[in-house]
């Protein structure tokens, strides 16, 4: 609802994600750079976002040798 | 090596998933190379169960996140048989493995490998044209708010924290990327890929990568 505590977070959520667009636009200088804008996770805080799609642990790999090597 | 290659052009990549309020990237990247893979040795593309994975992957912790690597050491391991996705659907949520006996069908790893690209992005290229589909992981805080487009920037290499499905590349233009798949949907990105330059470890893309053998 309008005005209710929750939706005052989420658009304080959405007008930092207006501000981090604009940051990360400013780089994208050259034909075919990313571009960043409103999608469907603009209105999640970046905690939020993390704690639900970012949930990859990181795995130590070998550095490639170029060697043929299986498993 | 070609200046680009796609594996979709060969029918051999399922279509775009959504992994929703769960943090399943790992198994939505491991089942992705192992579908590509079992079409690209002449078999029907067909969508594997995730859920399987996400719920019989003990290393791992099911919606709570886990690794690729991981998940392909137990599949490895276990030889267990991944059913098609419509015996085991996905319910973004971590439930309790279903069992199978050995009779039935399904798609088992024999092998895997693992490997650290990074400053060798070419060799990585020649991996994906030889091996077919990789699993990667990456960091992808930026990707929040990614409409489209070539990340070249602000994308670090420093901390993993999402896996996707690189599925080909690009090199014939200004700037070389690589074509790789997410697991939020086709609404977002350029439908559900997301662009990553080529060169410089942009992302964290070779990071650590892995190739499936089936």
């Amino acid at each position: 609802e309008v005005n209710s505590e929750e939706f005052n977070r989420r658009h304080l959520y959405f007008q930092n994600a207006t501000k981090r667009h604009a940051y990360l636009n400013s780089f994208s200088t050259v034909p075919q750079s990313a571009e960043y804008g409103v999608n469907q996770f603009s209105d999640l805080s970046q905690k939020e976002f993390r704690e639900l799609y970012l949930r990859a642990n990181t795995d130590r790999a070998l550095l490639f040798s170029g060697l043929k090597t299986e498993g | 090596l070609p200046a680009k290659f796609d594996w979709r052009d060969k029918a051999v990549v399922a279509p775009v998933q959504n992994q929703h309020a769960c943090g399943s990237c790992w198994a939505f990247s491991v089942v992705g190379a192992m579908q590509s893979v079992h079409a690209i040795g002449g078999s029907q593309l067909a969508q594997l169960s995730v859920q399987q994975v996400l719920d019989c992957s003990f290393q791992n912790e099911g919606c709570n996140g886990g690794s690729p690597c991981r998940a392909l050491n137990w599949l490895k391991q276990t030889r267990v048989k991944l059913v098609p996705q419509s015996e085991y659907p996905y319910k973004a949520k971590t439930g309790i493995c279903h069992f199978f006996s050995q009779s039935h069908g399904g798609v088992a790893v024999k092998n895997f490998t693992a490997h650290d690209f990074s400053g060798q992005e070419e060799a990585m290229m020649g991996q994906l044209v030889e091996r077919g589909p990789l699993a990667a992981i990456v960091d992808a805080v930026s990707w929040q708010d990614y409409l489209g487009g070539i990340i070249q920037h602000h994308c670090s290499s420093q901390w993993s924290n999402h896996a996707v499905l690189v599925v080909g590349y690009n090199t014939a233009g200004d700037i070389p990327y690589w074509i790789v798949q997410n697991s939020w949907g086709t609404t977002w990105g350029n439908e559900g890929y997301v662009y990553i330059k080529i060169g410089g470890n942009v992302c964290g893309i070779a990071d650590s990568v892995a190739a499936v053998f089936l």
